[in-house]
């Protein structure tokens, strides 16, 4: 697949699909410089979820798979 | 699988209603999806669904669009195409349909309703999303043939760790039911693929509606349904190989050949296997592979092989001739070959064979994992 970073329209639909998927959630509070961010961490953990290579980054083919119909239901358990 | 912790029905009788339709197919087919969507799970587990068509059922079924009345709206054609809620009183277990999408009935145009309810109501009877990508409740829509269909072993796994196994003897004895289709697992030492080929550098490994795809750089391949690629392609081929002349990859099932040129499939095809030369008497391949060095391509049938000039887009003369007397030690059936670093592979049952093409002569034995790491 043609190696092209993503678009302002794929973060976009990243961030709604981690949160929406993955409970990704507003980052609050001190950032650690060297830990990544949570919202990397969250790509990672969609990426193992579906078997994709885990690069915590949003490479196409992570991408060609956040725009696969759905089913609407989270992959993780949301904290009640 | 994974379920939704401390959520299941208290009893096997569970009770469901329609609450209104969608205009993409008829009361008729829209009920009869539903209702086959259910027996899906009841057909391995003790369940018992009952229609009722007023007042509260536990399960609740209803077409929305946008905001529909809970906290979940809908995003429109695409996307997300349904949702359900675990097993509970009031909004639990009930089953929400995205009207924005086309819904049919039996065919590959839009999704199929009876595919995406029976996912639904997975969820409906306690199941969460599962990460097996031949599991019914991995999250992904995949069109499979509903006629055909038969709940994947990951689920039946899954709801009778719920609710236990259907404990109702088989009213047709004579008509066992059909096993459970399992994902394959490239641990496995007895794993025989069905067909093998290189795609651009990657590396693709075919068995039943799945192929694992690995990169060049030898991560983890990753294994999915073929038809998330491809839903025209059939499950269960026969050979592929990757021609560097043309850039193609052509894939055979029976007396049929597609192309694909990168991901996809080229126009015109399927086509009959006879347009590439093969005699009318070859009605199946086995097994076929691109020889760099010579430009040829080779398919195996039983234990003979053809050569065919990709240049000159025909069989070669003097063929076929048997395997054994091209590959020495290669006496049993070629399942799948290919070619990597220049040297060739052909696989028979579970193990790989590896060729020198330049001296023909026999290398290695090695393992069916040696290019699929476990």
């Amino acid at each position: 697949l043609p190696i092209s970073p993503p678009s302002e329209e794929d973060e976009a639909l990243a961030e709604t699909y981690l949160k929406r998927f993955f409970n990704l959630t507003e980052e609050t509070g001190p950032v650690f410089k060297r830990r990544p961010s949570q919202r990397s961490r969250k790509v990672s953990e969609m990426q193992s979820f579906f078997g994709l290579k885990v690069t915590g980054t949003l490479d196409a083919e992570t991408v060609m798979m956040m725009k696969k119909p759905r089913c609407g239901v989270p992959d993780v358990q949301l904290s009640r | 699988f994974t379920t939704f912790d401390n959520h299941k029905w208290q009893t096997n009788r569970v009770t469901y209603r329609i609450e209104n339709y969608t205009p993409d197919m008829s009361v008729a087919e829209v009920d009869n999806s539903i209702e086959r969507a259910l027996q899906v799970w009841a057909k391995v587990s003790p369940l018992r669904f009952t229609r009722i068509y007023s007042g509260i059922a536990d399960i609740m079924i209803s077409f929305g669009t946008r905001n529909h009345g809970d906290s979940y709206p809908f995003d429109g054609p695409d996307g997300t195409l349904a949702h359900a809620f675990a097993p509970g009183a009031g909004i639990g277990g009930d089953a929400h349909f995205d009207d924005d999408e086309s819904f049919s009935f039996s065919s590959t145009r839009g999704y199929n309703l009876f595919l995406v309810a029976a996912h639904e109501f997975g969820h409906s009877l306690g199941l969460s999303h599962s990460n097996d990508p031949g599991a019914l409740m991995f999250p992904v829509y995949s069109y499979t043939d509903p006629r055909t269909f038969s709940l994947p072993r990951d689920d039946v796994n899954g709801i009778q760790y719920i609710y236990g196994p259907n404990t109702d003897l088989n009213p047709n004895p004579d008509k066992p039911d059909p096993t459970p289709p399992s994902t394959p697992d490239a641990c496995d030492p007895t794993l025989v693929v069905d067909a093998v080929t290189t795609l651009r550098g990657d590396k693709m490994f075919f068995k039943g509606r799945f192929l694992w795809r690995g990169d060049p750089q030898g991560n983890k391949p990753v294994l999915s349904l073929i038809k998330n690629y491809w839903p025209e392609l059939p499950d269960n081929i026969n050979a592929a190989y990757e021609s560097q002349l043309s850039d193609r990859v052509f894939l055979f099932k029976d007396s049929q050949v597609w192309a694909l040129y990168g991901y996809d499939i080229v126009p015109g095809y399927p086509k009959n296997l006879n347009s590439l030369g093969l005699p009318r008497t070859v009605k199946k391949v086995d097994a076929a592979m691109y020889d760099e060095d010579s430009r040829k391509t080779l398919f195996f049938v039983d234990d003979n092989y053809y050569s065919y000039d990709e240049a000159m887009k025909r069989m070669d003369k003097g063929f076929p001739k048997r395997v054994d007397e091209g590959f020495p030690g290669m006496t049993s059936k070629v399942t799948a070959a290919f070619q990597v670093r220049g040297f060739t592979y052909l696989y028979s049952g579970s193990y790989m064979f590896e060729y020198s093409m330049r001296t023909r002569r026999q290398l290695r034995v090695l393992g069916n994992n040696y290019f699929l790491p476990c």
